[in-house]
């Protein structure tokens, strides 16, 4: 399902983000990606949404060689590919409900679907008592579940997760986690950079090691 | 040092982040803030520099009563409380080394001192080698660690650091907290909101806990 061929990311400055990357990882499928800071989880992330393009090197999602999609063909990929931003990314001027209802909107779901589906989502990740709030009238945490319901509340068939409970205590990021891990087993392919050694340690799924760029360790039912 | 009394804090729609916060940090102290994601703890926060006032009760910050400060004197205040925010809050248009410098060009020092006092710091949280990059061309980690930098480089009488290690992996997590406790140790009051349990029982220090904006917990050498 997603498939990298000796990718390299090199930003100006020579900056190896990504170096030399192969690997594969199938339709439902979750893996974690960890490393330390700094060690390329997040462009790996932009990879995979075109948020950068590649140095060098193949990306395939679905079979397609996404380096060679058309640029009007990106907003398709992207729908496919539900991702929860280190940095949230919420529309500042916009609700809570409308932020989440935004994702919904843009494949073309009805009113009906959206007024039910839209609270039922934020209920999931704690945030029922908070539709009507601003980004800006949220703690951090808040925000970064915010960020979570928007991704998946289309069900895509790919979810990224970028550091999802960096902000939040353990409790709650354990049921994140396990809501994760639920959306997983209804056949989405879960990827999950983090930091989170009780998490990694707790779930033992798939976990993909970065150091300075490189996979270093790839293992089933892995470790931190 | 820094005095609570009766402090409450509501937000429009009746929102309590605090209730009725009554409690002293000596000068010197190092203390954990902890609670589930939106207990209050980035709200305590935003009080003692008075970036939000309280609803009701009053503040001191070194027998200073904080609701009474003049607006032309919290500039002033703010520079007595090195403060790492949990959005970080850097310059966009300017590099590492210009948000970090920033810093010590407020309180007029030389030149000469900003040179070299500046890479020295940030070599400590091991950016020396990104002086010259843009937060936008920073890793979730590496920003927070600039903002780390500017807030202790001018050695405050108090530090305040909400969530310092979120986006950072285990092992870097515990060499900020050690500088941290190093700063300490020199003087420096350092309160530090945190979600890493790990941390918390690693070094037992003094433990507020935060439940639905009321402490419900206070402990030195506490746990999570
Ligand atoms: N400007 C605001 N307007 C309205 N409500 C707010 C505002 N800022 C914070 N809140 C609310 O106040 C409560 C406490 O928020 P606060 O940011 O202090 O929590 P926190 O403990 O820092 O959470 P986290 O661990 O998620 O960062 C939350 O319910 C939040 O939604
Ligand atoms: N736009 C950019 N321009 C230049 N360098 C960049 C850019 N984005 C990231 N980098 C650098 O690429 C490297 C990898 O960054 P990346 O954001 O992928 O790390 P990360 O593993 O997500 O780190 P963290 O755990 O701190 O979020 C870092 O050295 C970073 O400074
Ligand atoms: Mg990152
Ligand atoms: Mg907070």
């Amino acid at each position: 399902m997603i498939r990298l061929r000796r990718v390299t990311k090199v930003y100006k400055g020579n900056i190896y983000a990504l170096e030399d990357v192969t690997l594969d990882i199938e339709k439902g499928e979750f893996a974690f990606l960890v490393g330390p800071s700094g060690s390329g989880k997040s462009t790996f992330v932009k990879l995979l949404i075109k948020e950068e393009e590649p140095t060098s090197g193949q990306i395939y999602i679905a079979d397609t060689n996404i380096n060679e999609l058309r640029k009007w063909k990106i907003p398709y990929l992207r729908r496919k590919i539900g991702t929860v931003f280190q940095d949230y990314k919420l529309i500042p001027h916009k609700t809570v409900f409308q932020n989440v209802a935004f994702a919904l909107e843009v494949t073309g779901k009805s009113r009906h679907v959206i007024d039910q589906q839209v609270p039922e989502v934020l209920k999931l990740v704690g945030l029922g008592h908070k539709l009507d709030a601003f980004p800006d009238e949220l703690s951090g945490g808040e925000q970064q579940r915010v960020s979570i319901a928007r991704a998946f509340i289309n069900r895509p068939p790919i979810l990224l997760a970028d550091e999802p409970t960096g902000n939040v205590d353990p409790s709650l990021a354990l049921g994140i986690v396990k809501l994760l891990e639920k959306i997983n087993s209804a056949g989405t392919t879960v990827i999950m950079a983090t930091h989170d050694k009780e998490i990694v340690n707790t779930f033992r799924k798939r976990v993909i090691a970065l150091e300075n760029g490189r996979v270093i360790r790839d293992q089933d039912r892995g470790v931190y």
